[in-house]
């Protein structure tokens, strides 16, 4: 999960 | 999760909620591009892809079902509802998708993080959003009568990406975020849009007149 790429946010 | 992105996504939940309030409520849809909504249908469509992919949270995979159910069903309001379609501003709402969408996608083909098929249509998503609202605003400008339900659903539309930077600067602070242009330009640029929508919303709040963009 690569979430230094925001793709946690909607 | 920050209280930035909480404020933002939850402001973003009531603008939606407001609109299919105003919809069911006054059986009425004038005021309302559809040109943005079907925009938005887009820009979910394409950014929720990894839905079935990456599972993040609760939270996260049911605002995507709820963001992705709500706006086709306010498209469905608009289009297909007998009695909501005829108070459709039909010739004012004249924005051609085209003109957002393919600059848009080509964009996404040249400036983007990976090329796959995800993170193009996911930078495609985000490229769209920033501009999605324009027929929106252009349709409110040519509006002589903007109902407070109007007003204030595009209110509350600008202002969760707003609160989406505040996010961000959070973010790249306390969890060593690096600096991603691609989101924060586009979500800079989706507010700057609204500044002058901002602008007049709030002085005719203050002033407790009506809505009216100069055209």
């Amino acid at each position: 999960r690569d979430f230094d790429d925001y793709h946690d946010e909607l | 999760m920050n209280a930035f992105r909480l404020a933002g996504d939850m402001t973003h939940l009531l603008s939606i909620i407001l609109l299919l309030l105003k919809i069911r409520a006054t059986k009425s849809c004038a005021g309302i591009s559809l040109k943005t909504q079907e925009l938005y249908v887009i820009v979910f469509m394409s950014r929720y892809l990894d839905l079935f992919r990456t599972y993040y949270s609760l939270y996260n995979s049911l605002m995507k079902i709820i963001f992705l159910g709500t706006s086709m069903c306010i498209v469905w309001y608009m289009r297909s509802h007998k009695v909501v379609r005829q108070t459709y501003n039909n010739d004012e709402d004249t924005f051609r998708h085209f003109f957002l969408v393919l600059p848009c996608f080509v964009l996404a083909l040249l400036v983007h993080r990976n090329f796959t098929f995800i993170e193009i249509l996911w930078t495609f998503s985000l490229y769209l959003e920033s501009v999605a609202i324009l027929p929106q605003l252009v349709l409110l400008q040519k509006s002589s009568n903007i109902d407070n339900l109007t007003g204030t659903y595009v209110f509350l539309l600008g202002a969760y990406r707003g609160l989406y930077l505040f996010n961000w600067v959070y973010r790249f602070f306390t969890e060593n975020h690096r600096v991603r242009w691609i989101p924060w330009l586009s979500g800079l640029i989706q507010t700057a849009i609204y500044t002058d929508f901002f602008y007049y919303y709030i002085r005719s709040w203050k002033n407790r007149e009506k809505l009216k963009l100069p055209a």
